[in-house]
């Protein structure tokens, strides 16, 4: 990736990372779409011979041999069998049955996560600087899952199997799949044994913002991770020809406008289908459009179909409005056709224009790459949010990373748009999505992991997700774009990773296996479904109370049920928490905040004095929470610091 | 239509795997030839769960679920990227 180094700071502190030595010894599987070879992010110049503990395999098959993979693309296989037990052989005129990305998405993510520092990288000269995955000299194994078809667990699990038996210390999966309980979701099972082999698993959080209850990959031992913007946009602005202008985003690159204002029209009024505002698959009428710029409104289909549709019915340009139910949030795509895209406020403006003016005009002006837009990060409007629909107990997401128009990695058997007619072909592309963000954290964990090899993947989240940020360097809160307000920890989880402040957190919140099952006796989970989950047979004390609020997670949800107050109006919540130190000797103070003055926090004791490394100390939280009413949210922090470091936990509080 | 078959994901308890079995994997296999004579095994799962990935009909499925060792079976999901 492009800027996204810099923006998370370690371009200029690179002396800050173990790179060198041990980090070339940590291995990231990333599931996925396959790989592109070729990519120059998979050059293994420089790297020492293959860690001794791989055990993996680059399997051939159509267009991929043995000899794609090096000493930084270690590992490549594919996982077909339940993908072609359900959708018949697959199609090797269509896709290849190999490890070999035919999508772009999976060299996106491989190479976001690890890939090796190119320069002079760029999209049709957008986001042009020198790419690097996070770890740069941690190797990449690459296992694929997903096909035309989609992703099918049974070779998810396959994969993340056979991931395990490679030895991969980090996993990466920018992929999920709806609502389930842990036992009856794959990605959570085969999480679960990874995890208990000390590799950390990585999840996107979904893209299904900002709808609350929207997250996926969900169970406490799984990383999941939201998306945020950069501070980098590509400009490009419709000028009207009432004078007016409104700031839009583009990747277009080709046939300039003519640089006069152009006949403009509503894709509704050029259309006889009762979508026809959405620029669907014929249903543009050419002699309305030709010639003309014409307005499309965001939704259903994909953003750079409408720009096809449009092209294919002879229209010169596109401007691309979003609704309310994008609000404000712009992704920018490389169109095949001049074409930009415009917020809801900005798009309401050119759809009023253009009811009001009998002879309407307009041209889009291309400003290429700015970077510094401030404020960033702003949390991203399809970012999926919490509460945790499967344990509300558990506050998801866990953290947020860069994940808009992020410059990474593609194939070379598809154009940038993905689209079929996109005879286009480029070494990086930049797209959007929490499988963006997530592979951003993959590799920071990887970093994580090569100077503490020694952590648990509880541990190493606890890291990154106690020492993200909240708020900017003004001190203002990191916002969310769907609100224009300020982000919650529903929204943004710890907040915003820092890798740098997460090598060195001071104190963590670990986690073992057994915690895990305390935690689903505590969901009162049957033997049956334990041992789906856990693979071995496990019988929950009946003699301990379990609590999923005693699990030493490193953020708090308190759900409050106002019809179950005590006698004095209030319901009280003790919450446990182990802190183990990891730095030098420490006595760390506890602070609160709180939005709300329903739910009073005290914290015993107040203070936790650390020694050795490896010292644990148990504090416990009491919330003494008031009635509010049902749907009310609010959220509060508990911050313990020695003076240097600060080890924080997002609290977010819930009357149902 | 109780012929079609779908994937599904066979969890099993490996400590009640009968003695007589040297390999789990014939365990397996016994387990779904108990069921059907013509499924076959798409993966057998080593690390992440102790079972394995088959084509069952609905009935076969609900049959396979009663067996000994039996932990449950699941039909398959599909996932997309994100």
């Amino acid at each position: 990736t492009t800027r996204t180094p810099q923006f998370l700071g370690l371009g200029d502190n690179a002396d800050a990372f173990p790179e060198s030595n041990s980090v070339s010894e940590v291995i990231i599987g990333v599931l996925d779409t396959g790989v592109w070879p070729e990519s120059k992010s998979f050059d293994d110049t420089g790297l020492d011979p293959i860690p001794r503990t791989w055990k993996g395999a680059c399997e051939s098959g159509t267009n991929f041999s043995a000899s794609n993979c090096n000493r930084k693309l270690i590992g490549a296989r594919f996982f077909a069998r339940g993908y072609e037990a359900t959708m018949g052989p697959i199609d090797e005129s269509k896709e290849s049955r190999s490890p070999r990305d035919d999508d772009g998405h999976g060299t996106h993510t491989s190479t976001t996560v690890g890939g090796s520092a190119v320069s002079g990288a760029s999209l049709f000269g957008y986001a042009e600087g020198a790419a690097r995955g996070m770890a740069t000299r941690a190797r990449v194994a690459v296992y694929k899952v997903c096909w035309l078809g989609g992703c099918f667990s049974s070779d998810i699990l396959a994969a993340m199997d056979k991931a395990i038996e490679d030895n991969v210390h980090v996993l990466s999966m920018s992929l999920g799949g709806g609502m389930s309980d842990y036992y009856r979701d794959s990605v959570a099972i085969g999480a679960f044994a990874a995890m208990e082999k000390g590799i950390l698993v990585s999840c996107s959080a979904g893209n299904a913002g900002p709808s609350p209850y929207s997250l996926s990959n969900v169970a406490p031992w799984i990383t999941t991770v939201g998306a945020g913007t950069l501070d980098r946009d590509f400009p490009a602005f419709v000028s009207l020809g009432n004078g007016q202008n409104y700031s839009g985003v583009s990747l277009y690159k080709g046939m300039s406008l003519p640089g006069k204002l152009l006949p403009f029209i509503y894709a509704g009024n050029a259309s006889n289908a009762t979508n026809g505002n959405l620029c669907m698959m014929g249903t543009l009428i050419p002699e309305k459009v030709a010639g003309k710029i014409v307005l499309c409104d965001r939704g259903v289909n994909a953003r750079v179909q409408k720009g096809l549709v449009v092209k294919a019915a002879g229209g010169t340009g596109m401007v691309l409005a979003n609704t309310a139910a994008n609000g404000e949030e712009l992704v920018a795509d490389a169109h095949l056709l001049p074409a930009t895209a415009v917020g809801q406020k900005s798009g309401d403006a050119v759809r009023k224009y253009l009811m009001s003016d009998h002879n309407p005009t307009v041209t889009i002006l291309f400003e290429g790459t700015k970077v510094g837009i401030e404020p960033s990060p702003v949390v991203a409007a399809f970012s999926s949010r919490g509460p945790n629909s499967i344990t509300p107990e558990i506050l998801k997401p866990d953290l947020i990373a860069p994940g808009v128009n992020i410059l990474a990695g593609w194939s070379g058997s598809v154009g940038p748009t993905g689209l079929a007619t996109d005879d286009r072909r480029v070494e990086f592309n930049i797209i959007s999505g929490t499988s963006m963000s997530c592979p951003h954290v993959s590799g920071l964990a990887a970093l994580v992991k090569g100077a503490h090899p020694d952590w648990s993947p509880a541990a190493i989240r606890s890291a990154l997700m106690t020492t993200a940020y909240i708020v900017y360097k003004n001190g203002n809160s990191i916002q969310d774009i769907a609100t224009g307000k300020p982000s919650t920890p529903f929204d943004h989880g710890a907040g915003h990773v820092d890798p740098l402040a997460a090598l060195n957190p001071g104190l963590v919140y670990d986690l073992a296996a057994d915690d895990y099952l305390g935690f689903l006796c505590a969901l009162n989970y049957t033997e049956s479904q334990i041992n789906s989950v856990a693979r071995r047979q496990f019988t929950c004390d009946a003699s301990r109370k379990y609590s999923v609020n005693d699990l030493n997670y490193p953020s708090f949800a308190v759900n409050i049920d106002p019809t179950r107050m005590g006698s004095g109006g209030t319901s009280v919540f003790k919450y446990t928490r182990t802190l183990t130190n990891v730095g030098s000797p420490g006595t760390y103070k506890v602070s609160m905040s709180s939005e709300t003055t329903a739910v009073k926090i005290s914290v015993e004791p107040p203070t936790l004095q650390f020694g050795e490394v490896n010292e644990k100390k148990t504090y416990t939280v009491t919330f003494t929470a008031s009635s509010m009413a049902s749907n009310t949210n609010s959220f509060g922090r508990l911050e313990w610091s020695d003076g240097k470091r600060t080890v924080g936990s997002p609290i977010a509080f819930s009357w149902t | 239509n109780g012929s079609k078959r779908t994937t599904y994901i066979v969890h099993m308890a490996k400590s009640q795997m009968p003695e007589s079995f040297t390999h789990q994997s014939h365990w397996y296999d016994s387990s779904l030839k108990s069921v059907s004579g013509s499924a076959e095994m798409l993966y057998t799962y080593d690390n992440v769960i102790h079972g394995f990935s088959t084509r069952l009909t609905s009935e076969e499925a609900r049959l396979l679920e009663v067996q000994p060792g039996i932990l449950s079976v699941l039909p398959e999901l599909k996932y997309e990227l994100h």
